[in-house]
């Protein structure tokens, strides 16, 4: 464990605090996209399957359930609430996101560590996750305006993979043996397409103004 | 060897 891989998983799991905070406080998933997150339940629930084969420790065992079974969470709830549910903007949540799900999983029996089944949805778990945010940014695009909330969320779950990139290098410079380029080029790509996010966010901070993305 | 085999990260 570093540094870097620490801030990393403590930012994305201020983002799901963040995400838990907004239902949970507004009673409202407006500007927030059901695609993405049940991407998310599936990106977690397709890279932990050796979650009670390979115990690395403690640590590591509690993150995955709590990734889990938050992302679970937030499914159910903009499904089943009945509150919750009826603020979710489902005529705008339109992006064909099973394309996503064919693509990764395609690109996973191609490109791979090892021909395994564990193997393989590791690897399309890594490729899910840098798409999966796209539904998300789509949304936010048509809908124009970003609540305070939906922005910090977007912008916490975004960093933690910039994040998780400082540690790929620095473990590439401190322990042989390490390579793990299908995580590393898939993260770049994942950090990428926050780009533009990151951008309209920063001078929504620096003029102190609410966040408006060009329609 | 070992820490690049098993997937120690999240």
């Amino acid at each position: 464990m570093n540094i870097f891989r620490f801030a990393g998983d403590m930012t994305h799991l201020i983002s799901i605090l963040v995400l838990l905070l907004k239902i949970y406080a507004t009673k409202s998933c407006s500007g927030i996209s059901l695609k993405t997150q049940e991407l998310y339940a599936l990106v977690f629930l397709t890279r932990y399957l050796d979650l009670f084969t390979d115990f690395i420790s403690v640590y590591n065992t509690i993150m995955k359930l709590v990734f889990i079974a938050s992302s679970l969470a937030v499914v159910c709830c903009m499904r089943m609430h009945r509150v919750v549910r009826r603020s979710y903007d489902k005529d705008l949540d339109t992006f064909r996101h099973y394309f996503l799900i064919l693509a990764s999983f395609v690109l996973a029996l191609l490109v791979n560590e090892k021909f395994t089944f564990q193997e393989i949805f590791w690897a399309f778990s890594i490729y899910l996750e840098a798409l999966a945010i796209l539904p998300q940014l789509v949304l936010l695009q048509r809908s124009g305006n970003v609540d305070n909330l939906t922005g910090q969320y977007v912008f916490f779950l975004g960093a933690y993979r910039a994040f998780y990139i400082l540690n790929w290098i620095y473990r590439y410079f401190t322990e042989q043996h390490f390579s793990r380029w299908i995580a590393c080029v898939s993260g770049l790509v994942q950090t990428v397409l926050y780009a533009d996010f990151f951008y309209y966010y920063f001078i929504s901070w620096k003029n102190n103004a609410k966040m408006q993305l060009p329609a | 060897k070992a820490s690049s085999k098993v997937k120690d990260e999240l």
